[in-house]
């Protein structure tokens, strides 16, 4: 474990808390994807499958459990909680997310470091991590408008996978034959997708204005 | 041992 990678799950960590924090304590999940929620689900469940078969360490097993339990329980107050809901803007958050699972697990069929069950959803699980911010992306330049708990949400969302390029590049540099060309280049990808939210986000922090993306 | 590493990354 390094610096980078501890901020990394720290910084993961808080952004499904400020979520989590915000759809519990305000009971809205206005500006928030539906279908980000449950990529994100999705994404776990298919990463952390071998939290059965193998044991790194305790804070391991503990952030695994703390990560899909909150990513489902998200996507729970989403769909069937009473009062969320109705707040869940369901006609703007439209994308269609079932179009990314699919190449991503045609993608991992063929690009993956070993042909195993496991290690072919797990493959899936970082191609799918890496673009399941779109839809929530595609959400907020439609609403325009951003309340600073979602522009938080994104924002350490696309910081924590910042932190873990850093925490590659340590990897790399202190342990031998540390290589792994497919976890790098998928973390590349999702980082530089949050490129002009960060933008953005920068600007409108530093203007001290409201955050607003371009039409 | 490498390979024992390559998933203990969350």
């Amino acid at each position: 474990m390094n610096i980078f990678r501890l901020a990394g799950d720290m910084t993961h960590l808080a952004s499904v808390l400020v979520l989590l924090l915000k759809i519990h304590t305000i009971k809205s999940c206005a500006g928030v994807s539906l279908k980000t929620q449950e990529l994100y689900a999705i994404v776990f469940a298919t990463r952390y499958l071998d939290i059965f078969t193998s044991f790194y360490s305790i804070y391991n097993t503990l952030m695994k459990l703390i990560f899909l339990g909150s990513s489902f329980s998200i996507v729970w107050y989403m769909r069937y909680h009473k009062t969320v809901r109705r707040t869940y803007d369901r006609e703007q958050d439209t994308f269609r997310h079932w179009f990314l699972v699919l190449p991503c697990l045609l993608l991992a069929l063929l690009i993956h470091e070993k042909f195993t069950f496991l290690e072919v959803l797990w493959t899936f699980s970082l191609y799918l991590e890496a673009v399941a911010i779109l839809p929530q992306l595609v959400l907020l330049q439609r609403t325009r408008n951003i309340d600073n708990l979602t522009g938080q949400y994104v924002f350490l969302l696309g910081g924590y996978r910042g932190f873990y390029i850093l925490n590659w590049i340590y990897r790399y540099l202190t342990e031998p034959h540390f290589v792994h060309w497919i976890t790098w280049i998928a973390g590349l990808v999702q980082t530089l997708l949050y490129a002009d939210f960060f933008y953005y986000y920068f600007q409108s922090w530093k203007n001290n204005k409201k955050l607003q993306l371009p039409a | 041992e490498t390979d024992q590493n390559a998933h203990d990354e969350l």
